[in-house]
């Protein structure tokens, strides 16, 4: 057990700089240490982050976005070790800039050929670069409907959120 | 192994008869606040064998049930079906398209089944033992999550590295 | 002490329905409730949502917006009581849909007569509302600058954020 | 009483000497991610007096002292100012510009100063008793707040409603 848990954390470790990486920028860099390696465990995981340029941070210092893509990069690089059939994200590129959202958006397309991927969101950028939307709307007060919505009504979205409100 | 539609019944604010086919690999879920696009994440954990109301977002199990508005009274019962194409027999059954639901009635008794055959929980999470999905994966993330997984709350981190390796 | 506060809180109740129904919409109703009157210096304040259509609800089963909302509503109601001479927002129109974001830019411009706002946004309808924008970015690695910027740069961001990357 | 400008340097990711004026009602706070936009409000709560470092994302107050980076070393000190018109006299002060300011050295002695004129933390606090204004008033609102404001984490809503009181 102690020796397959070892080989994976090594992979999931690698996975996680190549993820950093793509999110953050190649001279970015990131670690994920074991605390206790004599007790691989039962041991606790430490990440650290290491922005360009800036002094290597604990978690608590980095910005609200630079946490959520933090986040993202650990998930995939899990991800990558075991492919799930499909991965749900609930208004998890709410906190990101717009070149964020467009990396987001470049990750979640590079997985699609393995995985089906189901994205909650808000944000316009990020439906541009959905296969298809699904719009849910209050059929009556309080009772959810669900439609497939065009994304060039929902752009213009003046029409569709009148129909909502 | 692909997901092909998700059946929603009586579920929190889904009163009425409602499915959704995912035919495409990126699937966006877009609409109001309050629309109920967070109650179908919590419906497809919900079938998947969440125990716990609070990853519902709920006080007590029960409450999954449509709770009634002025114009339709309370649902009977909360029915959530998902279905998955198996040709390539990734879950183990000879079938080419695995159905798993689950039941609750306000009596509170609870059913799950598989391709309409009544059978345990334990059953379910067996099918899905090796894939990566479960009801607590790492496949599904909301933004609230991401504070947790960087914090390591209740060792979120340890697990979600333990279900991958 | 008891009558003033009993005063202030039956001001800041009132208060809160106006800003709720505004945020909401005119059939929305919601309140404020002393837990224990008898001892209103100490006792607990419980908020109670009701959107139309639906159930009263605990805060727990709203939606990530209309919990935002909600909590946005109570801050005004405060304010309305003692107007802050300036007041600072980070991020909190991230969870809002287009149609809350028009709302909340309408009340800060309906506030800001007596007030100065500080909104820190990613969302360009949020920004569009603005009186001015300062654009933070890092001027070397590591170390924040900051200086005036036009809405129209931002609104075809590509060229503001190529910059900054 | 108008807040005119904010004056930063050393403070955080502020390494230069930043000035930041507040000449419309409504300012956007706008740019990337990890850019320096909350460390803008950090130093706002920062001048006001705020004596937790968990209150500015930081382990220990010694770290809102420029850290350093690859080509400009830590800086000796944090210094921040706060200047408000005051013709109305809503400051208890008989000048027409009040300005408050803030120093940290990272001997870990701390000053404060009105108008240029060292001063107690317990002055500043007095300048601002019944404005509103505080350093953790419910005029600084981040998005990760409206969760504990709706909860009522550690009566949060209480000492909300007394401030207004
Ligand atoms: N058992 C139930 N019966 C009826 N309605 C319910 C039930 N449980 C929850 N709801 C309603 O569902 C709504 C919440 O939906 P949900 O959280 O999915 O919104 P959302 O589309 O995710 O919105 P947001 O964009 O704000 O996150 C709430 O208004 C809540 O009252
Ligand atoms: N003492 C310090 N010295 C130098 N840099 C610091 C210091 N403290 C914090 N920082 C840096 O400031 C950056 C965070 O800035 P901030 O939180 O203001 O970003 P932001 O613009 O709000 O981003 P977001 O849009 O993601 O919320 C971090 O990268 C952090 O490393
Ligand atoms: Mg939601
Ligand atoms: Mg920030």
């Amino acid at each position: 057990a102690r020796e397959k848990f070892m080989e994976s954390f090594y992979l999931i470790r690698d996975n996680f700089k190549d993820v950093f990486r793509s999110l953050f920028s190649n001279e970015d860099d990131c670690d994920l240490i074991l605390l206790d390696a004599e007790d691989p465990l039962d041991s606790k995981i430490e990440i650290v982050a290491k922005p360009k340029g800036k002094k290597p941070k604990v978690l608590s210092q980095l910005s609200g976005g630079e946490k959520t893509l933090t986040a993202i990069a650990l998930l995939f690089s899990l991800y990558l070790l075991k492919p799930a059939p499909f991965c749900i994200f609930d208004e998890v590129d709410a906190p990101l800039d717009d070149v964020n959202i467009h990396k987001f958006s470049k990750l979640i397309k590079r997985f699609s050929k393995d995985s089906q991927f189901i994205i909650v969101t808000h944000n316009k950028s990020t439906m541009a670069g959905m296969d298809t939307l699904y719009g849910v709307y209050m059929q009556e007060q309080g009772i959810s409907g669900i439609s497939q919505v065009d994304f060039r009504d929902y752009e213009h979205n003046e029409t569709y959120q009148n129909v909502n409100v | 192994m692909k997901l092909k539609s998700l059946h929603i019944k009586g579920f929190k604010s889904f009163a009425n008869d409602t499915k959704i086919h995912f035919r495409e690999p990126i699937i966006g879920i877009v609409g109001p606040n309050g629309s109920g696009k967070s109650n179908i994440i919590d419906s497809i954990r919900w079938v998947l064998g969440e125990q716990k109301s609070k990853g519902l977002r709920l006080d007590k199990m029960l409450d999954v049930i449509f709770n009634g508005t002025k114009s339709k009274k309370k649902a009977g019962m909360a029915q959530v079906s998902m279905t998955f194409e198996n040709s390539k027999k990734l879950i183990p059954l000879e079938y080419d398209e695995v159905k798993v639901s689950r039941i609750l009635y306000n009596t509170n008794e609870s059913e799950y089944r598989i391709n309409d055959v009544p059978c345990r929980l334990k059953d379910i999470r067996d099918l899905f033992l090796n894939t990566g999905i479960g009801s607590n994966s790492y496949a599904i993330i909301e933004l609230g999550m991401v504070d947790d997984i960087l914090l390591d709350k209740d060792h979120s981190r340890r697990r979600m590295f333990e279900q991958a390796a």
